[in-house]
């Protein structure tokens, strides 16, 4: 038996919004620890690690681990039909084959129940270790989803380089060239505007832009996004969910023939 | 524009 409390399906929904193009099917496993996935992009050239904490359910009742199989795009519907404010109740009976969404609306005046099917998804999972990183750049996640965004349009591949001034996002394209630099700066209105660089080594590599907007799929839900690099690794883009947890997305870089 | 590299390549399946 499995069921789980969120007074804010707007927070689940977003989830969905942010993931649903980069991972057609996924399992989402359910444990002590929380509400979990993780997920490779049909090229297997991304990765996608969600993790809701189970403490961060208003109610949260997990007889035993489960993995559930479904359709991001079928439960990103489903979830659509939730209002931002509704409670989400996620509920599965062992052995089923079939997931419950309820949604309550805040006066309790509506509730509606949308049962979705499950499906056998055979996935790699992939062992991620705690890793070092030379680099770790925090920076506003809108600022960094309107970079991304500007640079795709000129270029397929983004060089980002990070020294203790500032990062550097480069790209070119048959048009002509561009170069962002965003330089370290905490002397900031707003928390979520700071940029902060913790560095060991400078680090550059370069990735597909298309993946890194893909990511940005996620400013929602977080003010502040963390990258994480070093040489010869896979970037790691961060939205830390305040108390429910984070979804990492992690994209191979690219290198010179 | 270089070479595309697979997330497979740095992490191994568990």
């Amino acid at each position: 038996m499995l069921e789980l409390r969120l007074t804010q399906a707007g927070l689940l929904k977003k989830v969905l919004e942010s993931i649903k193009d980069l991972v057609t099917d996924a399992n989402f496993d359910c444990s002590a620890t929380g509400f979990s996935l993780q997920a490779m992009d049909s090229s297997h050239v991304a990765l996608v690690a969600l993790l809701l904490r189970s403490d961060g359910f208003e109610h949260y009742r997990c007889d035993h681990n489960i993995s559930m199989g479904m359709n991001l795009g079928n439960m990103a519907k489903m979830l659509r039909c939730a209002s931002d404010d509704d409670t989400v109740t996620i509920k599965a009976d062992d052995g089923s084959d079939t997931v419950t969404f309820m949604f309550e609306s805040p006066s309790q005046d509506k509730i509606s129940d949308y049962e979705m099917k499950l499906m056998d998804i055979d996935s790699e999972h992939l062992g991620i270790p705690e890793a070092e990183y030379q680099a770790i750049v925090r920076m506003s996640a809108s600022e960094f989803a309107r970079i991304c965004k500007d640079l795709g349009t000129i270029g397929d591949t983004v060089i980002i380089s990070v020294t203790k001034e500032g990062v550097q996002f480069s790209t070119k394209g048959d048009i002509g060239t561009a170069n962002i630099i965003c330089r370290k700066n905490t002397a900031v209105d707003k928390k979520e505007e700071a940029t902060v660089i913790e560095m060991a080594e400078p680090v550059s590599l370069t990735f597909a832009s298309r993946y890194l907007i893909a990511f940005t799929k996620a400013t929602p839900l977080a003010g502040q996004v963390t990258i994480s690099m070093s040489y010869d690794m896979p970037i790691v883009v961060e939205y830390k969910m305040e108390t429910m947890g984070y979804m990492r997305f992690y994209l191979a870089p690219k290198i010179e023939e | 524009q270089g070479v595309q590299l697979s997330i497979t390549e740095f992490y191994c399946s568990t």
